[in-house]
């Protein structure tokens, strides 16, 4: 039961997704899908909608080749395919609600719109899905017949975030919600609780995992820390929506030349599958690849810098009382001889993307609005399962958890300070130690601090 | 069981195939 098919893609790496295959309709049509925690309604591309279309030019084909391997009792074997597809668009997959007979439109306008304002927009209409071994009835997406997209979406954050109560607000129709998918999986009784715990693996897996419903012990090491959701992104005021919380401060950790906090301003982020890159403050993401040596590069809108300058190097955020690392590595991408940092500056929106989750196990609570963060673990150890059914078992409330700074809509950063970075001379090198600094700071009072366990840390404030 | 997993298939881009970089975060 847990065999599945897999595609299998060169690996010419700059923009990883992480997809789940999805079974649409009757009989059955195959759409990959990207995994979202960054919204909440799933959308796929209608099969002649105008963009797919303009993607076929009439030269080019679109051709996965793959090896097929059966295995019986004392059988083996093995045959080679070959599929060609007319757009990438059907590569993906589409869907035609034509062909399936249990579609049904439901005659709701479908439009989502992304930050980095893609979209996708068409109607909504409900039909049977199936992923892996489980089957939903009249579940409710999106059917794209205008976008600017060639795959599609599934997103599983709240349920106010769909856009039934976001475009259905501006066209004077009234808001409401739907099952969207972890809400449906609970209410047609597969899971008890909606939550969700998301695992991507390291950087060279090619698969990750997704447990409804459920936490694995053996994918995280360490404490698993509980912090509340931003209630200002779940109103209609914010710009932005979804399952944000706060970011305390940000270090990067070096086995080399040292550990140094870039800064102790206290921002919204949100953890978003949805995207591979991060968006962080401007001054941090500036501050991250300067300290690499790194010089901006607007045409590939990052710090390109020596591959060098990263080796064994951590980016390394506060929640509030405890830390999670990530790999820097997982943050470029090789241009030429040198890499470029997946870290874009934003002003109003902060994210961080696949390469920060990939070193994180993030276990979302859409009903108690919590996110719980770990370190994610790669021994490979045995499934250790546990139900959730009321709390997330085995996490604990950070230790910042009631004094967590509160975001302000219209005011986008918080009052801590960056902070000029020096290094300090330290060569142990762990991920789980906390950070020592000495720091100057910004408006050039000197001053220091250190912590010798995540609840001790000193904090400097500028109002 | 009451939980449901699900794998995740890391797809890596492939030149030509246009895989964009969507920022998955709903915008209003």
């Amino acid at each position: 039961s847990d065999a599945f098919n897999s595609t299998l893609i060169n690996m010419f790496a700059s923009a990883d997704r992480y997809v789940v295959e999805m079974e649409i309709g009757t009989p059955p049509q195959t759409a990959y899908l990207v995994l979202d925690t960054g919204s909440s309604d799933m959308c796929v591309n209608e099969a002649n909608n105008t963009y797919c279309e303009s993607l076929a030019d009439g030269n080019d084909v679109w051709t996965s080749n793959y090896e097929l391997t059966a295995t019986a009792s004392e059988i083996s074997s093995t045959a080679t395919s070959h599929k060609t597809y007319n757009t990438p668009c059907s590569y993906w997959g589409t869907f035609n609600p034509n062909t399936s007979s249990t579609f049904k439109f439901n005659e709701t306008v479908f439009n989502a719109t992304y930050g980095d304002n893609s979209y996708f927009a068409g109607t909504y209409g409900t039909d049977v899905v199936s992923l892996g071994n489980i089957t939903l009835s009249n579940f409710t997406f999106g059917v794209s017949d205008d976008t600017v997209n060639s795959m599609g979406v599934l997103g599983i954050s709240l349920p106010f975030v769909e856009e039934t109560n976001i475009f259905q607000l501006t066209s004077n129709t009234t808001p409401f919600v739907y099952d969207n998918f972890p809400m449906a999986l609970k209410n047609q009784g597969k899971i008890k609780k909606i939550a969700y715990s998301l695992f991507l693996n390291e950087l060279n897996a090619r698969f990750g995992s997704i447990l409804f419903g459920a936490v694995d012990k053996s994918k995280y090491s360490g404490q698993l820390y509980t912090l509340p959701m931003l209630q200002a992104f779940n109103t209609f005021d914010s710009e932005f929506s979804g399952m944000f919380v706060t970011a305390q401060s940000v270090a990067i950790l070096d086995s080399k030349s040292g550990n140094k906090t870039v800064s102790e301003v206290q921002f919204p982020v949100v953890f978003d599958s949805g995207t591979s890159y991060s968006s962080l403050p401007t001054e941090i993401a500036d501050a991250i690849g300067r300290s690499f040596d790194g010089k901006y590069s607007s045409d590939n809108r990052g710090y390109i810098f020596d591959c060098s300058k990263v080796n064994n190097t951590l980016l390394s955020i506060d929640f509030g009382g405890f830390n999670i690392s990530a790999n820097i590595s997982n943050f470029v991408t090789p241009l030429h001889e040198h890499c470029l940092l997946n870290i874009m500056a934003s002003d109003s929106m902060f994210s961080l993307g696949d390469a920060f989750l990939m070193d994180t196990y993030v276990v979302y609570d859409l009903e108690n609005h919590e996110v719980s963060l770990a370190q994610a673990s790669f021994n490979n150890e045995e499934e250790d399962i546990k139900i959730i059914s009321d709390s997330v078992p085995g996490a604990t409330p950070a230790p910042g958890y009631s004094s967590t700074w509160v975001y302000t809509p219209g005011s986008p950063i918080g009052t801590g300070d960056f902070v000029n970075v020096s290094w300090t001379s330290y060569s142990e090198f762990s991920q789980y130690k906390s950070i020592y600094a000495t720091e100057s700071l910004s408006d050039g009072v000197s001053s220091s601090s250190s912590s010798s366990s995540s609840s001790e840390t000193a904090t400097k404030k500028k109002n | 069981n009451s939980y449901v997993k699900l794998p995740i298939q890391k797809l890596a881009n492939i030149p030509n195939i246009n895989l964009e970089d969507v920022s998955g975060i709903s915008k209003r």
